[in-house]
């Protein structure tokens, strides 16, 4: 569903080139739990950013359902990000002046989704994090590990079949975190969603079947649980 | 050094209560190293927000250095701010048109440090961070972790006697949150400065001689490691 074929990406500050990203090729098939790991400013977000089609490569191509982005207008583009995915952003990207409930609403509003059925399905997703009785604060109001989760829950109202997150546990506790990994795993394994997390923790990648470990822009491995 | 007597911080939401703090009591000796832990939610950054001076209690009493902060008038508070706290926001709250040097160089700026030794400070702290080679990027041209260490940088730029950090490691991998570990650690037994840190992480924790449980805006348990 997903292919990065030698990607490259090059950001130019003044004549300093810094290579993010250096030659990535690596397929992820529908319905798969993948986690990348790495260290930091190796990549990652980047990379994110590129299978969330809020970026484009330097070079190479990405193929998102076997359909290469960068042949893509910017509407169909944005169809993409509208429909498929659900992506939860490493600094969160909530709106300020908004509540909770209504940042969570904010992705059903351009999809068509009836006013009446979004209200209860924002409550769903806060209710999925642990999060409904914060739905009217707004997210200066919020502790930091609740404006991540108000984060999650606005990438999973939308149904999307591609869930993607950049650290989404960077800000929670254990036990908070391990609930959010096994809500993941439960729309991997009940939905068939793809999800292909960052992470910094060994323990939330071993919710995963697979692991990618990024170094200085590059796969450095790619290993996958065996078949017990 | 820090005496929190009795201390209790509400929220009010229209005519909903949200208690965040409920009269907490504990005191920090000078030269501690002191990690406080909790679920999501269970108001740490809201005592964190007190003991820097950045808010003030509902009730009850803050001491610093043995003076009532409540006692204190806006500028003798900014004054301890501004000399005897390094203060890590869990958001980083970096300048995002100013570059990482430019941002860590802030709190001398108001400090009387001569513009000519500032250069040398900044980049001193960027490099205890492993962020030298990326002294003039601008945050958003920064990965998550490195935004994270360029607000370590900057609370240490001032030598305060009290590093406060809330959750210093949430967007770094694991080899590079022991690097900032070990140097809190130092700063710690070397120079004698108090560090009180929240984090999520045991491992984190276990650098620390002590940590404070919360729960729900109380002190859970409060656990000394054993004299050997
Ligand atoms: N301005 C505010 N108005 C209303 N409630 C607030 C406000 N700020 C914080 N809260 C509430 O106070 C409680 C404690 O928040 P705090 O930020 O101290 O938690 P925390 O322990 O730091 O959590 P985390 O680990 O998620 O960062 C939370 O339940 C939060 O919803
Ligand atoms: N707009 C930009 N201009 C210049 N360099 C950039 C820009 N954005 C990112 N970088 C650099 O690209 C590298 C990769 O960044 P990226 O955000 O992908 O890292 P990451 O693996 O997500 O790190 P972290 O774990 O710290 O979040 C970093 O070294 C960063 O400094
Ligand atoms: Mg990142
Ligand atoms: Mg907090």
């Amino acid at each position: 569903v997903v292919k990065i074929e030698n990607v490259s990406k090059i950001y130019s500050l003044g004549d300093v080139q810094v290579e993010a990203l250096k030659n990535v090729s690596f397929s992820v098939e529908e319905g798969e739990f993948l986690s990348v790991m790495g260290a930091s400013g190796s990549g990652k977000s980047t990379l994110m950013n590129i299978i969330g089609c809020l970026d484009t490569p330097t070079s190479g191509d990405y193929f998102i359902e076997g359909r290469n982005v960068s042949g893509l207008s910017g509407d169909e583009l944005a169809d993409i990000r509208k429909h498929k995915i659900g992506f939860v952003f490493q600094g969160f990207n909530l709106l300020p002046r908004m509540s909770a409930l209504e940042n969570v609403k904010l992705p059903m509003l351009y999809n068509g989704v009836k006013p009446h059925d979004r209200e209860g399905k924002a409550m769903e997703a806060l209710e999925m994090v642990g999060l409904a009785d914060r739905a009217h604060h707004q997210p200066q109001q919020l502790s930091g590990g609740q404006q991540q989760r108000v984060a999650i829950a606005r990438a999973l109202v939308n149904d999307a079949s591609m869930i993607l997150a950049d650290e989404p546990t960077g800000n929670l506790d254990s036990r908070t975190s391990l609930d959010i990994m096994e809500l993941f795993a439960e729309l991997n394994r009940k939905l068939g969603r793809t999800v292909i997390q960052v992470t910094h923790e060994p323990e939330m990648a071993s919710f995963s079947r697979r692991i990618l470990t990024f170094r200085d822009g590059a796969i450095l491995k790619d290993e996958r649980e065996s078949q017990v």
